[in-house]
């Protein structure tokens, strides 16, 4: 089973076009791996993106650099499956 | 023990086997109003199944429903599961449903990915497209909401085989896909097509593949607006409504664009919940709350279609 440990996703909230183009180059970054669970569309819309652990310096780095805002929605998502499939087998019990 | 559908949590989260067994169970017990049938096989050869409520009659008008196209978002194929017990639990006692049944047929399909489902519980719980095999890369799957004949290629869709939003060699190159084609053009009187995913709170209609509006965009405006007020009664949740295109952005190759096209005009798609802290990860605790409130905007656009028959 694929573990996410220590990854993190941040909820980021561009200002304006200019901040959702430099969000936009972030799909193009591969070796970043970012996975977003909601694009960048629209400057008025929330842009969630999942960051694997050994990433997330370089990510929030490139963030502070372009003065664009986040917050961290999901600190550790391993956490969050871990507790899911905690909850699945209590149910089953 | 017996096995019994009716000892089934729908406040819980469950494996593709748990939900196939509910479904036998609940189809069987439940032959009066539901059967299962099976529309094809998955690429990794698992059954496709759809669950039919009807009262009778031959080739009804219907009502076709999904869940789960994107095999993480667990929520969905958990709001199926709990919409098909509502289904049968509240005909005969909610006026609305019971007359909506006495006239068409609904076709629900909760686990539409199944292959990418049974993944996301085995192997990587982040995965989002199906699990076929993409020659010549390294990578596996296609978005298979990328994947229908709409637009297919076009803008909002990705040419990388390694990218979530992969378009796939072909229009329905996807068995998952494709047998729903099928399904629905050799049934060819679906009314109504909803497809549920999640999240972010919004209901779409078409089109997504251009900005152009439809012909009928003003109808499935009203309508989108009266599914959202009483979704929002329910609990407070705010929905935005609008065509994918204006809405989110350009998306190429989509499931409700496909039915528009075909035919069915009123094609919906939902996102579900977003509280802003899990995702699409919502705990079990969200499954039936989300469910509740989704179920009378489900309601409203099937019996609009109901009443307006084209």
């Amino acid at each position: 089973l694929k573990l996410f440990s220590g990854d993190q996703v941040l909820r980021i909230k561009a200002k304006d076009e200019t901040q959702l183009a430099v969000l936009k180059d972030l799909v193009h970054f591969k070796h970043l791996q970012v996975d977003f669970w909601r694009s960048p569309l629209s400057p008025n819309l929330p842009v969630d993106v999942r960051v694997p652990s050994c990433n997330l310096q370089a990510v929030k780095a490139y963030l502070k650099s372009h003065g664009i805002p986040y917050s961290v929605m999901i600190d550790d998502v391993q956490v969050l499956i871990d507790k899911e499939r905690e909850a699945m087998a209590a149910s089953r019990r | 023990l017996e096995r019994s559908s009716s000892t089934f949590s729908f406040s819980s989260y469950h494996t593709i086997e748990e939900i196939y067994d509910w479904i036998d169970n609940f189809a069987s017990e439940n032959s009066n109003l539901v059967s299962k049938i099976q529309i094809g096989q998955s690429y990794e050869q698992r059954p496709l199944l759809v669950l039919k409520f009807s009262t009778g009659g031959s080739n009804r008008s219907a009502v076709w429903i999904d869940t789960g196209i994107h095999s993480r978002e667990w929520i969905t194929h958990a709001t199926g599961l709990w919409t098909a017990n509502q289904i049968v639990s509240e005909y005969g006692k909610d006026p609305v449903l019971t007359s909506i049944l006495d006239t068409l047929d609904i076709f629900l399909e909760i686990v539409t990915n199944p292959d990418g489902f049974a993944y996301t519980h085995s192997e990587d719980r982040m995965w989002r497209k199906t699990r076929s095999i993409n020659p010549g890369s390294s990578c596996s799957g296609v978005d298979a909401n990328r994947n229908w004949d709409s637009n297919f290629g076009g803008t909002g869709s990705s040419d990388d085989a390694c990218s979530d939003d992969y378009h796939g060699p072909s229009p329905h190159s996807e068995v998952e896909v494709k047998s729903i084609v099928d399904f629905v053009l050799g049934h060819g009187n679906i009314k109504a097509w909803i497809s549920i995913h999640s999240f972010s709170q919004l209901l779409m209609f078409p089109y997504g593949y251009k900005l152009e509006l439809t012909p009928d965009h003003q109808e499935l405006n009203d309508l989108a607006r009266e599914a959202v007020k009483v979704l929002t009664t329910k609990y407070g949740t705010e929905y935005t409504y609008g065509s994918i295109s204006s809405t989110i952005y350009q998306a190429s190759g989509t499931s409700i664009d496909w039915a528009y096209d075909n035919g069915i005009k009123y094609s919906f798609t939902f996102e579900l919940r977003d509280t802003g802290e899990h995702g699409f990860m919502l705990p079990a605790s969200e499954i039936i709350p989300t469910a509740e409130e989704t179920w009378p905007a489900l309601l409203t656009i099937i019996d609009h279609a109901r009443h307006h028959p084209y």
